[in-house]
């Protein structure tokens, strides 16, 4: 599982039969070095190498007939432990629409997220999507949601009020009358330290009660990943995270060191522009990326 | 001096951690610390605030860079400006303030609408340029980027425009296709000017990490860049790793933007840079 640099500096101390401390202590550091250029957040590179650091001093390596292998079996066991499980899936609402809401910073990838949320919704389980775009804000954002939903056949509801959360419970309502399966919402982007428009986004989800709210991470965010995560979910309680723009070939350590502190789920990813570059999430392919 | 190095090992590698945390690469944080470690011990410096002035000089002299950090502009107008970078980092909202920023300084500004592939992203381009009264020069959905560019070429010269401003479509560095893209683009201004655009600059988003470093070798080595403009510096990330790029790349930052409202825009501070990394 382990590639590239983590190979060559368990393959340089192999065939040593016992882990002396300055093997370990040069370990651990290489680890330290490739999970900070993998982006994953320093406080949580500390906490994982002390844990790593604890275990490897244990009996499990220290009596072990081969204590690297058993080194590298922990680092992976924690890597993909640290990444939670792969519970992409939808989960959909018994009685009436299930309300899906996007938020997240400037850029991320939302209205694009839900387009191809929408297509998946419609083409792997057959459901009736209809799309709300609550961005009033950003020049042609109305248009572009149009744009792409018109692709994909099907609805949009707009207004030219400037009022999110009006535009936000009216679109619900008028698509639950429709009879839909699933409501899609799609909001402007926003800073986590912008009281003014994380207030407004606690409103539409208090005005239209969403079954899920996703979090839209772009997978190349550096050390504030948790920062950004954590503010987003202490204001909407997030239910899970979509992370856009894996395609960048970036390692994402972003999304360990979100699903560490916040406990959210990674559902989906997207890898790219086209409405079929969306999946749900697996964490064992991630872990490989993060220790690439 | 062991003393001082035992008993503030911690000092340092809280240094280091600022570096780290606003996205400076290891690399980098370590020769930037190694070399004040050096200076401090061999001049007898132990007063943990002169070291971290140093620092801050040491970072200041690095994202220094004589005249580069000025924008170019041609002896033969129009000069020309590309704006390149991956999706969404705020390239066609930072052509928009660029624009209103030259006109503001009485220069006669043209924008290209060269993505022709994102939905609305003319629309997006034009919306700014009713605002500003600047003209948009586009072409009808999935055309050409390279006709688009050629279009606004002949216009900016037959208005004898100052600037002509490039928006192009975002594009990850790993995309073969779409770096080719660029490069034909870019080949289009020289067969069309007899020389290259006068600047060539990779918009990158503060928050990105370590990625953005790859991303500005890929674009450096394809097209050439001449600057980076560094966006959403209003957010809690610092974009240290712009101080990678100066030190491993030689790119300066020439434009930095701080919010979504059109005079949001700034010639690059260096001192305002690194202050803010310290706060
Ligand atoms: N390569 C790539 N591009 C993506 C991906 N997801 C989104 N994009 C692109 O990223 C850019 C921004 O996407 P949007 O959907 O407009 O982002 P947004 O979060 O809605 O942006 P704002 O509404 O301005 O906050 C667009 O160019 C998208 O095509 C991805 O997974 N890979
Ligand atoms: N807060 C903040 N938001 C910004 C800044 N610059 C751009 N944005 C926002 O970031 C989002 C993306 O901006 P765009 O200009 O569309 O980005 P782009 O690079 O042209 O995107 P693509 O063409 O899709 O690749 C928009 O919501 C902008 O308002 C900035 O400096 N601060
Ligand atoms: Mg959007
Ligand atoms: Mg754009």
């Amino acid at each position: 599982q382990l590639t590239g640099k983590f190979e060559d500096l368990f393959f340089r101390i192999r065939n040593k039969g016992k882990l002396s401390p300055s093997d370990l202590d040069a370990a651990l550091r290489e680890i330290k070095l490739a999970l900070l250029e993998a982006d994953v957040n320093f406080k949580v590179v500390k906490e994982f190498l002390g844990n790593l650091k604890e275990r490897a001093l244990g009996k499990e390596v220290m009596e072990s007939l081969t204590p690297y292998q058993q080194v590298i079996k922990i680092v992976n066991d924690e890597m993909t432990r640290m990444l939670g499980s792969s519970e992409g899936s939808v989960n959909f609402s018994s009685g009436g629409p299930t309300i899906f809401m996007m938020v997240g910073l400037q850029g991320t990838g939302k209205t694009s997220s839900v387009i191809k949320l929408a297509n998946f919704i419609k083409s792997r389980f057959g459901k009736s999507v209809a799309l709300v775009a609550a961005d009033v804000y950003r020049p042609a954002a109305v248009l572009q949601l149009m744009d792409m939903a018109g692709k994909i056949g099907v609805d949009v509801y707009s207004e030219k009020s400037m009022d999110p959360v009006s535009i936000s419970r009216k679109g619900v309502e008028k698509f639950t009358r429709d009879g839909r399966d699933a409501i899609i919402i799609d909001t402007a982007g926003r800073l986590h330290i912008d009281e003014n428009m994380m207030l407004e986004v606690e409103n539409i989800r208090k005005a239209v009660k969403p079954h899920q709210v996703y979090l839209v991470l772009d997978a190349m965010t550096g050390q504030e990943a948790v920062n950004i995560a954590s503010a987003f979910n202490k204001r909407v309680e997030c239910d899970g995270l979509i992370l856009t723009k894996l395609d960048s070939d970036t390692r994402g350590g972003a999304a360990l060191s979100v699903y560490y502190v916040v406990k959210k789920p990674i559902k989906f990813v997207s890898s790219g522009e086209k409405i079929e570059d969306f999946d749900i999430f697996h964490p064992e392919r991630i872990a490989s990326r993060i220790l690439g | 001096w062991n003393k001082f190095k035992k008993s503030n090992s911690q000092f340092w590698e809280e240094l280091e951690e600022q570096l780290i945390s606003s996205d400076v690469s290891v690399d980098t944080a370590d020769m930037i610390i190694s070399n004040i470690r050096e200076y401090a011990y061999s001049n007898n410096i132990n007063d943990t605030g002169i070291i971290r002035d140093l620092l801050k000089k040491e970072i200041i002299k690095i994202l220094n860079c004589g005249i580069n950090e000025k924008l170019k502009f041609s002896g033969n107008p129009p000069s020309v400006y590309l704006i390149v970078g991956v999706n969404g980092v705020g390239k066609t909202s930072a052509i928009a303030k660029l624009a209103a920023m030259l006109k503001k300084q009485g220069k006669n500004v043209v924008m290209a609408a060269a993505d022709t592939y994102r939905s609305a992203a003319t629309e997006q381009l034009q919306h700014y340029g009713e605002r500003l009264g600047i003209e948009v020069v586009h072409h009808q959905k999935l055309s050409d980027p390279g006709a688009v560019v050629y279009d606004s070429l002949d216009k900016a010269l037959a208005r004898r425009s100052d600037v002509l401003i490039i928006d192009t479509a975002g594009r990850m560095q790993t995309s073969f296709n779409l770096m080719e893209e660029l490069k034909k683009i870019k080949r289009v201004v020289f067969k069309k000017l007899d020389r290259d655009p006068d600047e060539i600059l990779i918009v990158i988003d503060s928050t990105t990490g370590q990625n953005a470093r790859h991303q500005a070798e890929v674009f450096h080595r394809a097209i050439g860049l001449t600057g980076v403009i560094l966006t959403k510096t209003d957010g809690t990330s610092k974009g240290g790793i712009v101080l990678t790029i100066k030190n491993e790349l030689q790119i300066p930052v020439k434009l930095v933007t701080n919010g979504e409202k059109i005079e949001n825009i700034d010639l690059f501070d260096p001192e305002k840079y690194t202050g803010a990394i310290f706060t």
